[in-house]
């Protein structure tokens, strides 16, 4: 059993356990702004537990943070895992992170899809989705970035359940899509959304379940071109930035689209790097450089989020 | 435990829309069971896909009638994976 963030190897892939015990370790070594919390439980019962980073005060602004919703893409729950130690470690000494801490609340779910990440552990490493059964249906598992109540079931998803694309039977059918969907409805006051996928080197804004600017599209575009600079400061990491549509393709059902219909302005999905030959497979050596810079990246998002309050 | 002996990644390179459609042409042959990484989207994307060994042929064959040009991403899947494992294994050591 690993013990202590000090004895903690980020730079290496864990199991579910092992991370759900680093999360509390980080709780308990930074009890003073990091509390865990259970927003809910995955289709095979698995908890999903999001660390709050807070100074206090009630019903702050707040960003989200998550990771991981593609089980097997590795690195952005390892990211994850890096940052959020990263955060309740630099409160105090980065002004930054102290002076958003001050006026803000960061909830992070380090692994948004447990089940699909369990499953990659020990039965598939390439498994992408959720491992709901749905009635009648041959195969198994939602890809739960098509399930979300945003343009649901349009072009860029499909409705063959044996897909890795497939959107499910109806908007938020996953448990863990809803957990998250009825957590910030609940909260109220969530201002920023941002979601950890790998590979491919994009840093995304809606829409991409139509090809249509956003209102805020000259405000996100630019925050994201400052972003993508932030990140490839350090490694020298080229990020593309756009729409997902302009960037991608068209994808229904996406959470960043869902994100920013319900009010969200700052909705960003990362795809974080990838070293040009393993895909998402990213080597364990290359976690920490991979979360460094993508920590570059947020700060710019979040510093932005803090000093622009809507 | 399914297993990726003898599974590639590929990384193929369309050089125009037409390579494009002809990509997601076979995106949409189920029988192939191709597993696409990266999904063809536009000229200036790569097209990762991760193709089973008994479709390697068949799959490499209608890239090169057709002057698609790829490279391979991962020449052995599961070596990439065992790996993985090791390096885990060590890190809990």
């Amino acid at each position: 059993r690993e013990r202590g963030s000090n004895t903690f190897n980020y730079g290496a892939y864990h199991s579910l356990a092992a991370i759900y015990e680093e999360l509390d370790n980080i709780a308990q070594e930074h009890s003073s702004i990091v509390s865990k919390l259970k927003i809910g439980e995955s289709y095979e019962k698995r908890p999903l537990y999001v660390l709050k980073f807070s100074t206090g005060g009630t019903n702050r602004p707040a960003i989200w943070i998550d990771a991981g919703i593609h089980s097997r893409e590795w690195v952005t729950q390892a990211s994850a895992v890096w940052i959020a130690n990263k955060i309740a470690s630099d409160y105090g000494s980065d002004p930054s992170i102290t002076s958003l801490l001050k006026k803000m609340d960061i909830f992070l779910l380090a692994v948004t899809n447990p089940d699909g990440y369990e499953f990659t552990q020990t039965k598939n490493r390439m498994w992408r989705k959720t491992r709901s059964k749905i009635q009648g249906s041959l195969c198994v598992g939602v890809d739960p970035n098509r399930n979300w109540d945003a343009g649901f079931g349009g072009p860029g998803a499909s409705n063959n359940p044996c897909s890795d694309s497939y959107h499910g039977p109806n908007a938020n059918s996953e448990v863990e899509v809803k957990s998250i969907v009825d957590f910030i409805k609940n909260h109220g006051n969530t201002v920023a959304f941002l979601t950890l996928h790998s590979y491919s080197q994009l840093l995304m804004y809606p829409y991409g379940y139509k090809c249509t600017k956003p209102a805020d599209y000259a405000e996100l575009d630019t925050l994201g071109r400052a972003a993508a600079s932030s990140v490839r400061s350090l490694y020298g990491t080229a990020y593309k930035v756009g729409s997902i549509c302009s960037t991608i393709y068209q994808a229904s059902g996406g959470s960043i689209d869902w994100s920013y219909d319900y009010g969200i302005k700052y909705s960003f999905a990362f795809e974080l790097r990838d070293t040009g030959s393993y895909g998402f497979l990213l080597p364990a050596s290359q976690i920490i450089p991979t979360a460094e810079e993508t920590w570059l990246g947020l700060k710019t998002i979040m510093e932005h989020v803090r000093d622009n309050t809507y | 435990l399914e297993t990726f002996v003898g599974h590639q990644v590929l990384r193929i390179k369309a050089s125009n829309e037409e390579q494009i459609k002809q990509l997601q042409l076979l995106e949409a042959l189920e029988h192939l069971q191709l597993d696409f990484w990266l999904n063809p989207s536009t000229p200036a994307l790569p097209v990762d896909v991760r193709i089973p060994f008994n479709s390697l042929q068949a799959v490499k064959v209608f890239l090169e009638s057709n002057n698609i040009e790829y490279s391979i991403l991962i020449e052995d899947l599961q070596v990439v994976l065992d790996e993985e494992k090791q390096d885990m294994a060590r890190s809990q050591q």
